[in-house]
Parts: C-alpha cells; sequence; structure tokens
C-alpha cells in the first residue's frame, strides 16, 4: 500500500526553551498539530498532495502566531507585503506570488496562478489584479495587525536591520 | 514562514510555502520562498520541499532544488541530500534556518541548522510529531 505522509514547517530561528513561555508552546503546539492533522484527514480521504498541502498552510496562514497571511511582519514602511509559492510534483506546474498585500491567503493566489495561468511567478500590483479577477479573497489592512509583530517591527524599525521569523534581538536595544 | 509538504495515496508529492517575509524589509525586497527551486520545489522522481530561514543564503545555494538534485544524480536519500545541504553547504556560507521534505516512498526529512523550527509530521496511521527545539 502506498504511504501517505505530511510535514509542515512554521518557521525557523532562535527559538529555544528560554524565548517561549509555557502558554505560547501550548499555542505553537496546538497550531501545528491542527494544521497537519487537517492535511492528513485530508490525503486519508483519497486527496491529492496538491489540496493537502494548500490547506495545511491556508490554516497556518490564518493563525496569527506564524509569519505567513495574517500573522506576517511589518515591513519597513509599517506594511504587509507576502510571499508564497505551491509546486505540484506530477506535473512540475508551480505557481508563485511575491509583494502582495492585502491578500488573505497568499497560497490559494498560488493556486490559482498554477491552474489559470501561462505564468509561474506574478508580483507586486499585478498579481493582485490577477486575484480580483479570479475572486481570491482580500482582507483590510486591520485584519494583518498583531500587537507582538508592531513591537518587534517598532524595535528595529529605525535601523538598518531586519530579522528573521522568530529570531530574538538579544544584545541590541534600541530607544 | 510557514510550509507544507506531501505524499498522496497515488504516490504524488507537492509542495508549499508562504511568508511575510523578515521584519523591516525594504525595497520590495522578496526572499526564497516564491522562488521555485530555491525556497519550495517538488517534483515526483525526488522529493517535495518547503525552507524557512534567511532567504538570501537560501536564494544563493538553490537549497530545494539541490536535494532534488543530490537525491536523483548522486543517489543520496532524502535525509542525506537534506542534512548535506543544511547542515554543510549552508552552514559553510552561514545560511540560518531549514527545511521540510517528504519523497513519494513516504519518508520524511525535517532538517535544521537554526536552535529552533517549528515543525510537525504524519505518515499513514502513525502519530503526529511535533516539535519546536533541536533535539
Amino acid at each position: 500500500m502506498q504511504n501517505i505522509a505530511i510535514a509542515i514547517h512554521g518557521g525557523a530561528g532562535t527559538i529555544t526553551k528560554n524565548t517561549l513561555t509555557t502558554t505560547q508552546e501550548i499555542a505553537f503546539n496546538a497550531a501545528l498539530k491542527q494544521a497537519v492533522e487537517a492535511g492528513h484527514r485530508l490525503l486519508a480521504k483519497g486527496g491529492t498532495a496538491l489540496d493537502a498541502v494548500e490547506l495545511a498552510v491556508t490554516i497556518l496562514e490564518d493563525e496569527p502566531l506564524f509569519n505567513a497571511g495574517r500573522g506576517s511582519v511589518f515591513t519597513k514602511a509599517g506594511k504587509h507585503e507576502m510571499d508564497a509559492a505551491l509546486m505540484c510534483g506530477k506535473t512540475m506546474a508551480a505557481g508563485a506570488v511575491a509583494g502582495v498585500r492585502g491578500i488573505k491567503n497568499p497560497i490559494k493566489l498560488t493556486r490559482a496562478i498554477l491552474e489559470k495561468s501561462d505564468n509561474v511567478m506574478l508580483s507586486g500590483y499585478g498579481a493582485e489584479e490577477f486575484a480580483r479577477e479570479h475572486a481570491i479573497e482580500f482582507a483590510p489592512e486591520s485584519y494583518f495587525y498583531d500587537a507582538y509583530r508592531y513591537q518587534q517591527w517598532c524595535e528595529v524599525r529605525d535601523t538598518n536591520l531586519f530579522l528573521m521569523d522568530h529570531t530574538e534581538q538579544r544584545e541590541q536595544k534600541f530607544g | 514562514t510557514v510550509g507544507a509538504v506531501a505524499v498522496d495515496s497515488a504516490g504524488n508529492v507537492a509542495a508549499a510555502t508562504s511568508t511575510g517575509g523578515m521584519t523591516n524589509k525594504n525595497f520590495n525586497r522578496i526572499g526564497d520562498t516564491p522562488i521555485i527551486g530555491a525556497g519550495t520545489y517538488a517534483n515526483n522522481a525526488t522529493c517535495a520541499v518547503s525552507c524557512t530561514g534567511h532567504g538570501e543564503f537560501f536564494i544563493r545555494s538553490v537549497v530545494a532544488y539541490d536535494i532534488s538534485c543530490l537525491i536523483e544524480y548522486k543517489g543520496y536519500t532524502l535525509q542525506e541530500a537534506c542534512e548535506e545541504v543544511v547542515l554543510n553547504k549552508l552552514i559553510k556560507i552561514g545560511g540560518e534556518g531549514g527545511l521540510i521534505a517528504v519523497n513519494p516512498a513516504g519518508d520524511i526529512a525535517l532538517t535544521f541548522n537554526s536552535e529552533g523550527m517549528y515543525r510537525a509530521c504524519k505518515r499513514n496511521d502513525e502519530q503526529t510529531i511535533l516539535g519546536i527545539y533541536k533535539n
């Protein structure tokens, strides 16, 4: 019998026992479990790998704990700019977007590009226009606001530094 | 960044990655995520890969495709290929991060060189595996 399997990630960085509280650790684990098991259930019912990865990533994009979709970090300009990609191993078809704003689930836009476009990668305003033409859901700027992400940005916005998903500022303090 | 890789009951693999980029990024910077072959790649002949980490290093090393190539041309196992790229090649150039990968046989690799990576996997009826920290 063919094995089915799914794996997910929610970002990497300076994540140690000292940087997470027990409450945070429980919340992260619950979110990961929900996403991976939703994808696995779909596979177990005979769903495709492409549908399973799209579903799992959509769930993670809706979770503010992770830097994607709703939980996206702030740019230098105080905005949210998102990138995403999706690829099918059977057909080698791919869809990707870069620098889009206001798209609720960028991974759904990549699926539309994969299936309904002759292109592989769209960016910026053009990608958003494509999203509107294909009824991809948008969300207001307030949807992407997260107090923790805002605080992270405040610590570095007057510098030329940029930070990875889960990187703590350990030695530098910015007044 | 978030990502997923999967293999279905027909033996087809797929990969997906999504990100908000880096805090305080400027000049419409994009990372490896949307670049096919760097941060996301899937090929039924080899594997599916989704990356996370310092994107510039993943772009320069064409990480996801590199793993596929090691399997296709050098006969590496999925785990060997992931470790070669993440724990050897990337570290040498200072690239921090990790990846998840799956192959059509249902093997899974969760490999990272940072202090932690939020991760989870489930195969067949086996128990769900969750992880955050190294080890």
